[in-house]
């Protein structure tokens, strides 16, 4: 079972054309598994991004360094996943 | 025993449970609601469709459906809740009952089984079916990319890798050509209505071109009726208006195939949330989700019985 841990959703709002470019360009970096959640739609629309832990450091620089600001939505995916996990556990438990 | 008034819908449930349910809700209703197999999914999973019908003949037909992209679990869940909103409120609610005496409805909840058992299994991210393409080095093909409108082009992509494959061919996917059989072969429906997460938007045709559909100003104002609804309960804010327009360009796109099938009515939600949780909707918002939704759908629905054609 693929398992998420250390992965966090960072969210990304282009706020001009060249940032937006940068963005799509995320796409085609496919070293960095990144999940498109919202794929990037246009200035103003948020980008949302699933982050696999060992591309976290480098995208964070790489955007850091292209100046382009970015906020995180979740910070630790699995410890939702495991939320989720348990709140069905213990609704069949019930059951 | 279970029964559909002991379901718990404030919780996410696996393939087998949501499979259950729909055999306890034919049982317990079986002069409403009956199961179709409209097909076999890629790993030979069936593909259940709930039929509502009062009786008749290929009556005009609303299709919903939910969970095509297997990790927006929140849509298999509102469809469960549907399902069963659909049998307590068909004679309490007027307009749902006028709706049920003229119309059938169809509702697939599962649509993506095999992609969806994956997320409760394997990769709770997997959005994906779960087919095996010979050329490809991965699996899967988005289902929503796979349909006969503008399959192929800019909107999707060639790479079996990617998030949004289009597949080698149009409806190369069971879980999409079982529908469109169906959607063929019945012939007389009316509207239809695929639902996704997250975003909250109300979508309609087109997705692969800028070319604004000839009924874009009735759907549009359908949307703003439709959306209008759905915020007044909870204040939920939606956007709403066409794919291409509103998000981005995509091709291959389920709506836009129904749409140019002659289906006028053919509509996209992108379900709660704008971005917290996004797939990960905590499961306290189920039921608060399909109440807004079911709001919208009922506005779609008696447009549609209001505008015969």
């Amino acid at each position: 079972t693929e398992t998420f841990i250390g992965h966090q959703v960072l969210r990304i709002v282009p706020t001009n054309d060249e940032e937006l470019q940068k963005v799509k360009e995320l796409q085609d970096l496919e070293e960095l598994q990144l999940d498109f959640w919202l794929a990037p739609r246009g200035l103003g629309h948020p980008v949302d991004i699933r982050v696999p832990f060992p591309s976290l450091q480098p995208l964070k620089a790489h955007l850091e360094s292209n100046g382009i600001s970015y906020s995180i939505m979740i910070e630790d995916v699995q410890t939702l996943v495991d939320h989720e996990k348990m709140e069905m556990l213990r609704s069949r438990r019930g059951l | 025993p279970l029964s559909t008034d002991t379901f718990n819908y404030a919780t996410y449930h696996n393939l087998d449970e949501i499979y259950t349910f729909m055999d306890l809700l034919v049982a317990e209703n079986p002069n409403l609601v009956s199961k179709l197999e409209i097909g076999r999914s890629t790993e030979n999973r069936p593909l259940y469709v709930l039929k509502f019908s009062k009786g008749g003949t290929n009556r005009p037909a609303i299709w919903i459906d939910t969970g095509i992209h297997s990790r927006e679990w929140v849509t298999q869940a509102s469809g469960v809740w549907f399902a069963k909103k659909i049998i307590q409120d068909q004679e309490n609610d007027e307009g749902l009952a006028s709706i049920l005496d003229k119309m059938d409805i169809f509702l697939e909840i599962v649509t993506n089984p095999d992609g969806f058992v994956f997320t409760q299994t394997q990769n709770r991210m997997w959005r994906k079916t779960r087919s095996k393409h010979s050329n490809s080095a991965c699996i899967g093909v988005d289902p929503n990319r796979n349909w006969d409108a503008g399959f192929g082009g800019s909107g999707a992509s060639g790479n079996p890798c990617s998030e949004t494959y289009h597949g080698p061919y149009p409806n190369s996917e069971p879980e999409v050509k079982s529908i469109v059989d169906f959607v063929k072969s019945h012939g007389n429906i009316k509207a239809f209505i695929s639902i996704h997460s997250y975003s909250q938007l109300l979508l309609y045709p087109y997705g692969y071109t800028s070319t604004p559909v000839p009924d874009q100003k009735e759907l549009h104002e359908i949307s703003e009726k439709a959306v209008a609804a759905l915020s007044s309960l909870y204040g939920t804010k939606y956007e709403y208006g066409s794919i291409i327009t509103t998000i981005y360009k995509a091709s291959g796109a389920t709506v836009d195939w129904t749409y140019n099938q002659g289906i006028k009515y053919s509509f996209t939600f992108e379900l709660r949330d704008t971005g917290f949780y996004g797939f990960l909707l905590p499961a306290k918002q189920i039921i608060p989700t399909a109440e807004e939704t079911w709001l919208a759908l009922k506005v779609i629905m008696q447009h549609m019985l209001d505008h015969p054609y």
